[in-house]
């Protein structure tokens, strides 16, 4: 069985480029993750 | 008695009952042989299958990703009655065992399968059946959950398959080098998934618009070759910073389903597919295996907007279960595709929170 998890992370608002994502995964293809485990993170905009 | 003391007796009487001493010694070994030969045959299809295996293993090692192709193996997939199959599994492993033989049959499944029985919640002899074993909970304390705010946690525990950010026209994502699905397509056509026209992309990075000649030419490559449905996702884009992450749980992880984040869900959908296997070698041979295969999606809003959670069943475990629904019941006789509104059904409760003690829902045999 398979989980596919689709979301909207944060933007920050720039006036040069418009909307940013600064969301990063911490993650990578292949690693072993168990429930509760950050899949990525962002910064307080 | 006569008879059978000549044919003794007498080799020519015998060979002439037996059709020759040659075929005699044929059909005292045919069985034997025809064994012998199927055996052979399975065990060079294992030796083979190790050999492809560890060769795509190396590969991974050296950094080279194996691409989509499809073989054989994949077409014959196609035959299998898999739902009855995993339906029929799944009676079969709701038979209750008496307790005495609990561990052992338990055991035997862990050790199969890596599963880590310390973090079981209840004693074995308390699992009745394989079937409730396979959605056994936790001990509390052995999966610590990252509580920082600014964190998105894993719902499921397995193994990443694919994660990155949702760009480029049709929203696709990568199943196997060589070959990508739309998420509208796991998702469903009507999915709330926050797309832009590509007009409207256009307007908003101040970009150039096409001349009148390049627009007539695009209508009429996608009015002679596309249906209205490929041409709708086809024109449309992601908003910035859409997500995505594909997590493959193998039969021996903990198959519970987890909220994420703190979420409202807006929409329940079921699509009833086929349950293909989902391990990798199936990602690289079976085309569309995520949109095939019997599925539930949950699609919601959070603090940051779109979320959705869809959970791909498998071969054997194509009996998904939601606790903010528990009449649901999927991978039953009949085929439907079935959307339910969790908003206007009062009696649910929609609202799931970050990991509280409650899943959101579990993977089942059946």
């Amino acid at each position: 069985s398979t989980v596919v998890l689709v979301f909207q992370a944060p933007t920050i608002k720039s006036p040069k480029r418009g909307d940013n994502s600064n969301f990063r995964f911490c993650i990578k293809r292949g690693d072993k993750i168990r429930v509760g485990e950050g899949l990525g993170r962002w910064q307080e905009s | 008695t006569s008879f059978l003391r000549k044919l003794q007796t007498n080799p020519q009487v015998r060979a002439s009952f037996s059709g020759g001493s040659n075929n005699s010694q044929g059909n005292t070994f045919l069985l034997p042989g025809a064994t012998f030969a199927t055996l052979l045959m399975l065990g060079a299809l294992h030796a083979r299958r190790m050999y492809d295996d560890r060769k795509v293993e190396e590969a991974r090692e050296k950094g080279i990703e194996i691409e989509f192709k499809p073989d054989a193996k994949a077409s014959f997939l196609r035959l299998l009655p898999l739902r009855s199959i995993s339906r029929i599994w799944g009676f079969m492993t709701s038979v209750e065992y008496p307790v005495w033989m609990r561990p052992y049959v338990y055991k035997a499944w862990a050790r199969a399968f890596h599963s880590n029985l310390e973090e079981a919640a209840l004693p074995l002899g308390e699992y009745a059946s394989l079937r409730e074993f396979f959605v056994r909970t936790l001990k509390q304390g052995s999966r610590p959950i990252d509580h920082d705010p600014h964190c998105l946690v894993s719902p499921v525990d397995g193994i990443v398959l694919r994660v990155g950010e949702l760009k480029g026209v049709g929203a696709k994502i990568e199943q196997v080098k060589g070959f990508s699905y739309s998420v509208s397509s796991l998702l469903g056509s009507s999915s709330f998934l926050p797309m832009i026209e590509e007009g409207d992309m256009h307007e908003q990075c101040g970009e150039q618009e096409s001349t009148p000649t390049e627009k007539t030419k695009k209508s009429w490559w996608s009015i002679s070759l596309a249906s209205p449905r490929v041409r709708d996702t086809a024109t449309a884009r992601p908003v910035k910073g859409l997500y995505y992450c594909v997590i493959y749980l193998k039969p021996g992880n903990y198959h519970r389903i987890h909220s994420p984040v703190d979420w409202n869900v807006l929409v329940r959908r079921h699509f009833s597919g086929r349950l293909f296997p989902l391990n990798e070698r199936a990602t690289r041979t079976i085309r569309n295996l995520y949109v095939e295969n019997e599925r539930v999606v949950l699609e919601g809003m959070w603090q940051e907007g779109y979320l959705a959670m869809a959970a791909v069943g498998a071969t054997n475990i194509g009996s998904i279960e939601l606790v903010i629904e528990p009449e649901l019941r999927t991978n039953r006789q009949e085929r439907s595709y079935y959307i339910q509104s969790l908003q206007k059904k009062e009696s649910m409760n929609s609202r799931c929170r970050f990991f509280e003690k409650y899943h959101v829902g579990a993977f089942n045999m059946g």
